[in-house]
């Protein structure tokens, strides 16, 4: 491409994929299973169904090299409507999360990469079956035109269904390398870990994955009823910048300030509006249309320098939970004493966010998975119940840990722990579009610091009880 | 934004402008002037100008907060043709550098996110003065339709220059925070160490900085002559997908698949063009324009495995140099010993690259750095010459630093050193479209630690016989 010359926004995707995740076929096929998994758990919650969600990786080349998957993730979500579908899967940028609410997605990206990697390794088409209205079910074949963003739809066809039900079936081919070691574990296992850990953080979803071996994991659900759901939230007035105003009142109506400020903001109103305006020196009955750019700036500057704003809601966010946290912990780590926590909710430039931690100590489990690693600090994050596993070094919890004294704790490089990290958010601050790294945010920095301390102390009581149990043991046997 | 949506591409990255560096007013003033010097280096490699560049940054706000600063930035660079300008400044993914080039910039973008962070924070036009052709000077007020991915031109004049020169001087209104810390050092102070350690990089450039306190720092220039500039690369086999193949073909005029592979890929030729051919089993004399998608996909997975390709030109690559490296680390640092080497260029996917690195031991500089810093392996990266600051956490020079046995080179952890890392290509693999960190390529990985070893083997000698000499004056002395 030389000369001067503008990119299609799926142009620039294709060209720079591994910033989105896709770097080599191994982390590729890790990425694709993801990018579906997380849409369909999306799905599900939207739909308010308990989730069951299958995962079929099947190996369909006949040649050593490359091998090519096809990858089926089928779930009983909302469905996709029949109009947006080709869009969904094909224009970059296309979808319905960019609301100020707690979802597993945000960019309007990750279908379209899993899609694009797959038909520019395969150029086969992709297969997306969908129902939405519960009694029609439409079936796609679509490839992206990646020059323009735009779908190309090869074939549509319906039928109605006997049963009313919806959800969406999604079937893509790609190159992947599902056991070349990543690390210190192959693709494969890596992705097992990751619908297992998905089973942690979602203890009210079912996922069924099979495996190119014809081997059959079944994460069960272990709790009948979905969490609260989070809700959408409006905007804080710490978290707007002057674009953003500019925009809320260009689609507002006529309006005075102190109206517009009352139905417009989190937690703001028409009380605490007046008060604000009365300290920012505007004219409360002003009409908000008649705000000159400057205007703009100087009450945006306002907002920020305010500080009596109620903090965000946080009734919004949908935490894990402290208790569902330690069974699943319990349940799959089976450790000798584990301490889990919910902090309560803070915000971070105007976004609420939760911090949730689990400490697990012992056992035959983590003994063993902390001498295969050579690590005795395993480390499992989660953003928005959503398990991140590479790029640990870069992300703000590893610090964190890196940072605490552990031996205050009772806790040395040779203690087994396993450490697990959940922070949930209207906005997670993912560094990269890939999703697998949190930015070094302070204030949540600040909060998994507090939230491990918590965790740690109740480690440290039981450490020191258990040692002191044994030196008993000891006295009375001598 | 409720519901289905398609956001543009600028509206995306102004929501995650963090994405992209802009995450706080400190960092973001930081990024904003390395966007800047950027593409003022880049223009004027590409026009063969020894770089004089001029960074003037003031506060112009009164209140204490927020702080308002303009930044102007100033080269003897190619200019920018007129007809570009508004674009080159306020449409994302436009630019000229999408070509396989070891440029600094490579994805359209970094002009406009600062322009982009300057109108959300205080919504006053950017001015940009350019010279082109050497004898009109064009000046534009702009300002960016962020909804729409437009420029909206405000004003536009022109004059006749009476001494022919080309260049561009870009100024921008910004919330920032000069004093601010982060991390260990100020905002100011990265700034400095930014464009002092791009000195290091381009040791030909001069650039001034005038600070918000009026304080001069210059960098002059040490060499008078530009490096061996870089080269534009034809896309080897290796690099090619499927999507690529298919536009590469579509571009193409009628010709036989044997004509077509050795016009177009680098090193290849018509006799290798053959013999790849008949070993991946296509007719040398097919019509280029005739094959199907799945004998596209054929051919590329043939490239892949095909291991007899020449590896990729690697003359077209512009490193600093190993003397130059050393003569700036010794001008910067006063080192008591310092060690640098060039590795020959290798290849990662289809891409030629180049790791040089340095290892400088000792002196009262060093020594004082650690000390401030805590850490006694203080670690300098550049990629494409750009020096890289933060993130250095995820980065894969930090894991090969953290990886190597230092203490087989006489290297623990009370030596003072500091370790300097450059990696050059085609296409730097960054993990972000901030640019901070590189991706843990294992090609890369490996050159990287082939070179500090390099490095560290002399730095070991000098220790020893360091210590020797001091032994045997201790012998001399009792
Ligand atoms: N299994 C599914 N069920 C229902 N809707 C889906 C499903 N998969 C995708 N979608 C719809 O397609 C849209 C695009 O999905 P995509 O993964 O590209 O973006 P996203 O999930 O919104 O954000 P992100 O890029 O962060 O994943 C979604 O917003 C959603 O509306
Ligand atoms: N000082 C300058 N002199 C000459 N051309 C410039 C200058 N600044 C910007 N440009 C032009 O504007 C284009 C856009 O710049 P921008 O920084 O947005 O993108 P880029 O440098 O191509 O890539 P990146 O986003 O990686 O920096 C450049 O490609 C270049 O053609
Ligand atoms: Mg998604
Ligand atoms: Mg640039």
């Amino acid at each position: 491409m030389k000369g001067f010359t503008q990119l299609s926004v799926s142009d620039w995707f294709y060209r720079n994929r591994y910033i989105a995740g896709f770097s080599n076929p191994a982390r590729s096929l890790y990425q694709a299973v993801r990018e579906l998994v997380e849409n369909s758990l999306d799905a599900c919650e939207i739909a308010g169904n308990l989730p069951y969600i299958t995962v079929d990786l099947k190996l369909v080349s006949e040649r050593k090299s490359p091998k090519v998957y096809r990858l089926t993730v089928s779930d009983n979500g909302t469905g996709i409507p029949p109009e947006h579908v080709p869009q969904a899967f094909c224009t970059v940028l296309f979808g319905n999360k960019f609301e100020l609410k707690q979802h597993r997605g945000l960019f309007g990206l990750g279908a379209k990469m899993a899609v694009l990697y797959s038909q520019i390794t395969t150029y086969k088409p992709i297969e997306v079956t969908t129902c939405y209205d519960g009694c029609i079910e439409h079936s796609f074949q679509l490839q992206m035109d990646l020059k323009n963003n735009k779908p190309i739809v090869l074939s549509v066809t319906s039928r109605k269904l006997r049963k009313p039900r919806t959800g969406t079936t999604v079937t893509l081919y790609l190159v992947g390398d599902y056991d070349r070691s990543l690390g210190s574990r192959s693709t494969g296992e890596l992705i097992i870990e990751y619908l297992r850990l998905s089973a942690i953080a979602n203890p009210h979803s079912t996922i069924v994955f099979s495996d190119p071996y014809g081997m059959i994991y079944k994460f069960e659900r272990s709790v009948d009823k979905l969490p609260p759901l989070p809700k959408e939230a409006d905007p804080h007035p710490h978290g707007v910048d002057a674009e953003m105003l500019k925009r809320m009142i260009e689609g507002s109506r006529n309006t005075s300030l102190q109206a517009f400020l009352s139905k417009n903001f989190d937690r703001v109103g028409p009380r605490k509006a007046l008060e604000f305006l009365k300290w920012a020196g505007f004219d409360p009955s002003r009409d908000v249309k008649e705000l000159s750019n400057e205007e703009i700036v100087k009450l945006t500057n306002a907002f920020k320098a305010y500080d009596k704003f109620l903090p965000p809601s946080s009734n919004i966010l949908s935490p894990i939970g402290a208790e569902e946290l330690k069974a699943a912990i319990v349940k799959l780590f089976t450790p000798e004493f584990v301490k889990t926590v919910t902090r309560p909710p803070k915000s971070y430039s105007g976004y609420p966010f939760q911090v949730e931690a689990g400490i697990a100590y012992g056992g035959p489990m983590i003994e063993k998975m902390c001498n295969r690693e050579g690590n005795f600090k395993l480390l499992f994050r989660f953003a928005n119940k959503i398990p991140l596993l590479f790029d640990e070094r870069g992300d703000v919890c590893r610090k964190v840990v890196d940072g605490i004294n552990w031996r205050q704790y009772r806790i040395d490089d040779a203690t087994p722990i396993a450490i697990f990290i959940h922070v949930c958010s209207t906005r997670v601050p993912y560094k990269t579009a890939g999703k697998e790294m949190i930015a070094d945010v302070e204030e949540i920095e600040e909060e998994i610091k507090l939230a491990l301390m918590d965790c740690a102390r109740e480690v440290r009581r039981y450490i020191y009880r258990k040692l002191k149990a044994e030196k008993e043991q000891e006295r009375l046997n001598i």
